[in-house]
């Protein structure tokens, strides 16, 4: 009989707000981006793609600024929860 | 601890202890592989770490999950898996884990040895690298090398604690090389080795090979033939020219005329008075990947197996089925009683099991489950 599978269906839809959410977070853990007091982190906002870049510097990945694949399995990856850069 | 150079522990002796354990592993494994962690550093460096049971050493661990009153909630399996403040007081130091992660000591879920480890180096004051290869990486690698910590890890935890001047040092496998102790090394050597009979001569390892009886020190070696106290004696490389380091621990295997010696995670194989091939590493008898150095070995010739003691555990291997047996490792003072502290060298001789710890020898009597004596090391050397 046909399975119904529900992640399957709503993860194209929302994934890039979970990424987006996954990374704000991150970056807020790890290296020191500021929390928004209004509205939502903006992908392209200044500070969040210059930590970005601090990120992708730091792991050795290509530092673009862009929340590409291996920039997103990184930041899946398990880890220790002391943040990277000095706080 | 101090800011002059980010923050350290002003001394080199420092206090853990466990507070809240985790449900994924028995509390003795908990204890040892902590300790393992700990000796990770202990032997890179002039760091000491003395265990206590109260609740202001310098380093608390805790296994925690999500709020635990510290103001970095853990976030459920994956994600954070631990985190450590650096060196200071009250919180300064300690380290969780997250116990919504599964901990374990081998391959699968997360290995605790590695992770506490990595954290540790946080405790003592260091920062994430960004070299994959530093234990000091932020993410979690399930495989690691033989040798925890990269040369930028040992050069970091030195950098920040200098060795101690002027400390004598009784045991420099503990990451502190013969080169640093003129006592030791250089003209004063041969000149204390010819006072074997000094007061507080301990010993690394003691075994039987072929018909003498062979004590290591160091890089030294006594061979006493017999009962005969016409010792030989000088560096071990004189009769084994193959084995340039110290040995830990040696074991005499009848059955096979076979003694072998272990230095850290390696070991020797000697028939007759010949090193055989090439060194193996010790994962062969079984031990856990973690398992990176013991302490002393024996062979019991009336049950066929070989025990292993490292700290406060000990295993037992069996040498008839060459596998390691099952329910291991054990605490020593659960089944050796009376024998509740690290144990340098072990012998065994007609029903008796010599334990040597520290200047003193325990001769204890394997049957009767108790020790019956207690005699000087040196007099095993006709002192």
């Amino acid at each position: 009989a046909p399975t119904f599978m529900p992640e399957t269906e709503s993860t194209p839809s929302t994934e890039p707000q979970v990424d987006l959410k996954l990374a704000t977070e991150y970056l807020q853990q790890y290296y020191n981006l500021e929390k928004e007091t209004m509205g939502r982190m903006k992908r392209s906002g200044p500070s969040f793609t210059s930590k970005v870049k601090d990120m992708q510097i730091f792991f050795g990945l290509n530092a673009t600024g862009v929340l590409d694949s291996d920039t997103l399995e990184l930041m899946r990856s398990p880890r220790c929860g002391v943040p990277d850069v000095e706080d | 601890y101090s800011h002059i150079q980010g923050t350290r522990w002003n001394k080199n002796v420092i206090t853990y202890s466990i507070g809240r354990y985790t449900r994924d592993l028995p509390r003795n494994t908990v204890d040892s592989l902590v300790e393992s962690a700990f000796s990770v550093w202990a032997r890179a460096s002039s760091l000491t770490f003395v265990r206590s049971h109260t609740r202001n050493a310098d380093i608390m661990v805790e296994f925690a999950t999500h709020e635990h009153g510290d103001l970095y909630p853990f976030d459920g399996p994956r994600g954070t898996l631990a985190h450590a403040f650096g060196p200071g007081l009250g919180v300064g130091g300690d380290t969780h884990f997250d116990d919504d992660e599964h901990w374990t000591a081998g391959q699968t879920g997360f290995n605790l040895f590695v992770v506490a480890a990595h954290e540790f180096g946080h405790a003592l004051g260091l920062k994430h690298s960004r070299n994959p290869q530093s234990l000091m990486y932020p993410t979690y690698k399930s495989s690691h090398s033989a040798n925890l910590l990269s040369n930028e890890d040992i050069a970091n935890i030195n950098a920040l604690y200098s060795p101690v001047r002027g400390r004598p040092n009784y045991f420099p496998r503990h990451g502190w090389s013969s080169q640093n102790n003129a006592w030791l090394s250089g003209s004063l050597f041969p000149q204390l080795m010819e006072n074997k009979c000094a007061k507080d001569l301990t010993f690394d390892a003691v075994s039987t090979v072929g018909d003498a009886t062979f004590f290591f020190r160091e890089k030294y070696l006594w061979i006493k033939h017999n009962e005969q106290y016409d010792i030989k004696e000088g560096p071990i490389t004189n009769f084994m020219p193959k084995i340039e380091s110290s040995i830990d621990a040696a074991f005499w295997v009848p059955r096979r005329s076979t003694a072998y010696l272990i230095h850290e995670s390696m070991f020797w194989t000697v028939k007759g008075s010949l090193v055989k091939g090439k060194p193996r590493a010790l994962t062969h008898f079984g031990f856990p990947a973690w398992v990176q150095d013991v302490d002393a070995a024996v062979h019991v010739v009336k049950t066929g197996r070989t025990l292993f003691f490292m700290h406060d555990i000990y295993w037992s291997y069996n040498e008839n089925r060459r596998v390691m047996d099952f329910g291991y490792p054990k605490y020593i003072s659960e089944d050796f009683p009376g024998v509740n502290t690290t144990i340098n060298a072990a012998f065994y001789k007609e029903g008796f099991i010599y334990f040597f710890i520290g200047p003193q020898v325990h001769k204890y009597d394997y049957t009767q489950k108790q020790v019956v004596e207690v005699e000087k090391a040196n007099s095993w050397l006709g002192c």
